[in-house]
């Protein structure tokens, strides 16, 4: 069962002695739904990897950062949760934000979206449906829409944050442009 | 066309064997 798109999925383990870039690996691409099942059964789930570890599934072909140029402009819908949230949901979340991944679940604007990302973090756990630049407020409204209702989360639980704030932020948190 | 798959078909796949 072919899928829309070839996704690639990525590793990244935080060692400080190294440049952020190589601390990041492809792991494998896939693009049919058989070969996605087959991957995720065999890998650690989220709430299994160690604190500064993240998975990130995109398009093949886009690199999991903001210098991408498909993400340059973009941005990312985000739920952030702390850890005591983690093992009933953090798993949970992180699958169902695949499925809508490669399930291709938001209908015409499934084309703006780049991939997914988890961060295990110390604080707060993350997860984040990243999008490239979009023609509109309505279009980047509608993909929050779907995927919080695909997350099945409550009013005001997901927040989209502009890629060039998240890059040069000092230490001020992140606004969120919008909240759903 | 656009292959859109729903989630319930997705997840009856999880656990099907590789070869039938």
């Amino acid at each position: 069962h072919p899928l829309n798109s070839r996704w690639a999925l990525w590793f990244f383990k935080n060692d400080r002695s190294r440049a952020w870039r190589d601390n990041l690996q492809l792991v494998t691409t896939f693009d049919t739904v058989e070969d996605f099942w087959a991957l995720y059964n065999h890998i650690q789930l989220p709430s299994k990897l160690s604190s500064g570890c993240d998975y990130a599934v995109f398009k093949d072909g886009i690199q999991p950062m903001w210098e991408d140029s498909r993400n340059k402009k973009g941005g990312r819908w985000l739920v952030s949760f702390s850890r005591q949230g983690r093992y009933s949901e953090l798993d949970r979340l992180w699958l169902e934000t695949l499925l809508c991944l490669i399930g291709e679940s938001f209908e015409e604007q499934s084309r703006a979206v780049c991939g997914a990302v988890v961060n295990i973090r110390t604080k707060r756990d993350k997860i984040a449906l990243w999008m490239r630049e979009m023609e509109s407020q309505a279009a980047v409204l509608h993909i929050g829409r779907v995927y919080k209702e695909c997350l099945d989360l409550p009013t005001k639980t997901i927040g989209y944050q502009v890629h060039a704030d998240a890059a040069t932020r000092s230490n001020s948190p992140v606004k969120h442009k919008f909240v759903l | 066309g656009k292959k859109q798959y729903d989630r319930e078909f997705l997840l009856d796949f999880q656990f099907m064997p590789a070869c039938i």
